[in-house]
Formats: C-alpha cells, sequence, structure tokens
C-alpha cells in the first residue's frame, strides 16, 4: 500500500504546488513510484508538469463527483516513475457540488481504496483553504505535509492548520498525523526568516525537515517551461535541496 | 456614496492583504476616510493592523451570517482615518454556511446598503479562492483591485479570475469591472518578473498601474509588530510605492 500524503497549507503561495512536483521528482528519481493528485483547481501541478489543457479531460472533479476510477483520470508525466491525476476545469466548482452528495468527505478516500495502487508514494496538491477539496485530501491522506514560508503571516495560520488535522484525526480518518513541516523560499541572511524559523522549530521540533528549500529563481521560473526545477536545472540550490530533502523523507519513513 | 473595492486574486500569496492594509493607509494618510473589510477566515490584515484576538467579537462572520450592522461590526484602527470589520474566528466555517442561505451573494452588499457609509473609500481583502466569500466581495464591489506577484504560476489563474469578474458582472452586479492590476514583489533585475510584466502590460494595458511594489523586507516585517508598513517605517522603498500607488489610484479616479 503506498504512502498517501497531503500537502496542505490554507495560507497562499508558501510553496504547496513548488513542493508537491519537486518533491515527487525527487522521489522518482529514486526509484519510487510516485503519483501527484492534483486537487487546485489553479490546476498549477499540472501546469507544472507540462500538460496542456487538452490532456486534463479525465482527472480530479470526474473522480470526485462523476465517481470515475482514479485509473480512467491517471496519466503518466515527463517524469519516469511519476503519474498525475490533474485538474480539470469543472473542479472550481468542486467545492459547492460536494456539499449535497453523499459521503462528501470520503470521496477521494473511496476512490483511492477501489483500485490496487501500485504506487510507493501519494501527493496530493491542495488548495490555499481548508474547504472540502483539502478535507477530501486529508481524510484520503496516511499524513500531511506542511510547507511553511518563514514570515509572519504564515505564521499565524499554523494554529488553524493543527486545530483541523487535530479534528479530522478525531472525526473522520484516525491516523491522520502532520508527518513534517518543511520550510521554504529560506534565506539564510534574512534575520526574519530566521526567526520565524526558530520560532517553528520551537513549536514543532524535529517534525520540521533539516532540509530548508532556499529562495531560488531557477524554481520560480520551471513551470514555465513546464518542467519541474529537477528537469530544468537539476544542478541549481533548489533542485538540491529538494534532493536532499526526498532522501531525509525516506529517511524518516524508513525509520518509522 | 463610498468607492468600494475589492482586492482579488485566487492565487495564493501575491499581496493581497499587503496590498489592501498599505494602501488604505495611504489613502487614509492623504486625508481619505477608509474602511478596510477582512473576508479572509486567516485574519492577516486584522493582525497586521494590530487587532488582538479579543478585539475581534463582532466582524465579518456576524455581518453576513447573523446579520450584523456594520456600525457594530467596524471599529478604528491604529491608523488614523482608518476603521476595520475584522475577522472573526467563526469566518472559517462561513463558507459552508451561506449556501443555504438567502440573498447568499448578496450579504455583504445588503450590509453595506443598510447603514449611510462615511467613507471614501472601503477596501475588502479577500481570500486565495473564487468562492462565496470573495463573491460576496465582488458583488458588493464597485471594481476589482487585482494584485498580481510576477511569476508563471501567478499568470497562469488571471484568466480564471476574468472569467469570474465577467461572470458577476452579468448576473450579480452590473457594474463590477477591473480597475486595476498593481505588480507585487517585483524585483526589476529579474528577467522572469520582467517577462511576466511584459506579457500582463500587453493584455491589460492601462489598467496596470505605473507603480509597481519592490520586494522589500520591511514590508514582511512590518505586521510582526501590528503595523502597516507605513507606520514601520515609512521611508523604505515599499511604503514609498504604497504612497505613490496610492497618489495614482486618486488621479486614476478623479479622472474618472
Ligand atoms: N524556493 C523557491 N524559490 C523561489 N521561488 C519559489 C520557491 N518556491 C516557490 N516559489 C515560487 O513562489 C510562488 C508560490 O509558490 P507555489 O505556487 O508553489 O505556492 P502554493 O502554496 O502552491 O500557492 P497557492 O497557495 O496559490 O497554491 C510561485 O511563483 C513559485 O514559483
Ligand atoms: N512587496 C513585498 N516585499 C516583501 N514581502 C512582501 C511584499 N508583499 C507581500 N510580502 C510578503 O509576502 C507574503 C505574502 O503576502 P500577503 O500575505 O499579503 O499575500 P496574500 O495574497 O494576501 O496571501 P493569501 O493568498 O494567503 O491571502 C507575506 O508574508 C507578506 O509579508
Ligand atoms: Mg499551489
Ligand atoms: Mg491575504
Amino acid at each position: 500500500q503506498p504512502r498517501i500524503m497531503a500537502v496542505v497549507n490554507q495560507k497562499g503561495g508558501v510553496g504547496k504546488t513548488t513542493t508537491a512536483v519537486n518533491l515527487a521528482t525527487a522521489l522518482a528519481a529514486c526509484g519510487k513510484k510516485v503519483l501527484i493528485i492534483d486537487l487546485d483547481p489553479q490546476g498549477n501541478a499540472s501546469t507544472g508538469l507540462g500538460l496542456e489543457a487538452a490532456q486534463r479531460e479525465t482527472g480530479a472533479y470526474e473522480v470526485l463527483i462523476d465517481g470515475a476510477s482514479l485509473k480512467d483520470a491517471t496519466q503518466p508525466t515527463i517524469v519516469p516513475n511519476m503519474w498525475i491525476v490533474p485538474t480539470t476545469p469543472d473542479l472550481a466548482g468542486a467545492e459547492i457540488e460536494l456539499i449535497d452528495l453523499d459521503r462528501r468527505e470520503y470521496r477521494l478516500k473511496d476512490a483511492l481504496a477501489a483500485d490496487p495502487l501500485l504506487y510507493d508514494f501519494v501527493l496530493i496538491d491542495c488548495p490555499p483553504s481548508l474547504s472540502l477539496l483539502t478535507l477530501n485530501a486529508m481524510v484520503a491522506a496516511d499524513c500531511v505535509l506542511v510547507p511553511l514560508q518563514c514570515e509572519f503571516y504564515a505564521l499565524e495560520g499554523l494554529s488553524q492548520l493543527i486545530k483541523t488535522v487535530e479534528r479530522v484525526r478525531q472525526n473522520l480518518n484516525p491516523v491522520l498525523e502532520i508527518q513534517g513541516v518543511v520550510l521554504t523560499m529560506y534565506d539564510k541572511r534574512s534575520s526574519l526568516n530566521e526567526q520565524v524559523a526558530a520560532d517553528v522549530r520551537a513549536y514543532f521540533g524535529d517534525k520540521v525537515y533539516e532540509t530548508a528549500i532556499p529562495r531560488n529563481v531557477r524554481i520560480a521560473e520551471a513551470p514555465s517551461y513546464g518542467k519541474p526545477a529537477l528537469l530544468y536545472d537539476i544542478r541549481c540550490a533548489g533542485s538540491q535541496a529538494y534532493i536532499h530533502l526526498a532522501s531525509e523523507l525516506l529517511r524518516r519513513e524508513q525509520g518509522q
């Protein structure tokens, strides 16, 4: 059975998509079979992996609302060992449509349970909110990975996030835990980043990954070429950090 | 009657809150009476203006769901000429609660219409989504101000935003228009920023403000002191840019 991780933070622009896409690529480069599910109506993960609009006919919306099978909604990516369930245009309306559906929080979990999954990891990229799409990810997942930008507003939302994880664990998914916190766009010279990072480590202890992802323009350039940073420029500091993050994650998983 | 502007972009972390807070402060510094409405459950605008949790008893949730009057939900801020309707803790659940309410998209518009408003400007800070909270802002507003980070993922979401504005104008609010686009966290030395900015100006023409807001660490530091950048460090490049933006906006409004 694969390890299913929801990449969650309701604070916007903290590097959820960038982490989902590049961590998945680094895990695939280590020989792991990885599925990435794009649950964000913006479809940034689908774009970051080079999917044209025409390639997004069956995806997350069809799985959640129409009951399409995961197999039908999955397609290979430009990265070997990596597959994707893309965002489809209707996903923007899914939040409202899910409200009246049966088992509305379990739709993704049920879809993942229906097919024998031949992956080692499933990463779910979430939108910047704690609404029904993100809840579906948290119910389907074994754990949550939290990308965190070391700035004040990003710190503020953490208590809401922890409360939501707690609520989901008590009512909907008893195994859910925060597997780790990844510091993103981290600039060692910035005293603000240092201060916030110290607060985060004091709060989360060793759940915070040693590997911090530096701010690196090559990471921001890669999506315009439809590639993860690791394919765009494997030697840049950003790609190297995601490679280190993947090996740290694998060590952590084996130690479990 | 005040000019009501919704600060909207479903892409996360592009500077919506920072623009709402600092532009409102700069307008207040010009002697305009400004109300800021925090419609984001994260409550970053409330924090950025120094409101403690205890000061947030009546706010956006009570207005939208309980029908509290705007007057009851409004309080002064540390900035002269500026008032706020803060986020209250229950706002996180408002998206789902609004679904079954009568006139669910008009709740904010009705609340603004009920009281004679003694402001020159009302700025509404929105969450990073195009859901019912943001729709309430777009229905209540005269126009939309779009903060935009000049990066590829942020560019991608623009067509969804334009379609939503179009749909709201046709079905819910016939006056709604995009008043302007503000380039945020702009680094003149970054070729990525330059390229994306060129695309944005080609698409939006003179709706794009001349004033671009530079990336400036003092802007990111200010919220941890509970102050807008203009009160934290008026001389920094970020504060100066928001002051220029306010005067450019006033010129544009007078020219209307
Ligand atoms: N380490 C980094 N260095 C430089 N730029 C980065 C880095 N990580 C992410 N970015 C850029 O910052 C922006 C925000 O990142 P991203 O879109 O991944 O965040 P997100 O949390 O998924 O946003 P949203 O909340 O909208 O889903 C993007 O333009 C991305 O390219
Ligand atoms: N010009 C700037 N220079 C440096 N940092 C900035 C600038 N503008 C915003 N920031 C910082 O970038 C982060 C994102 O900005 P902000 O929270 O205002 O965006 P947002 O669009 O409101 O995010 P969300 O989508 O979560 O509501 C914050 O930590 C903020 O302090
Ligand atoms: Mg994203
Ligand atoms: Mg905000």
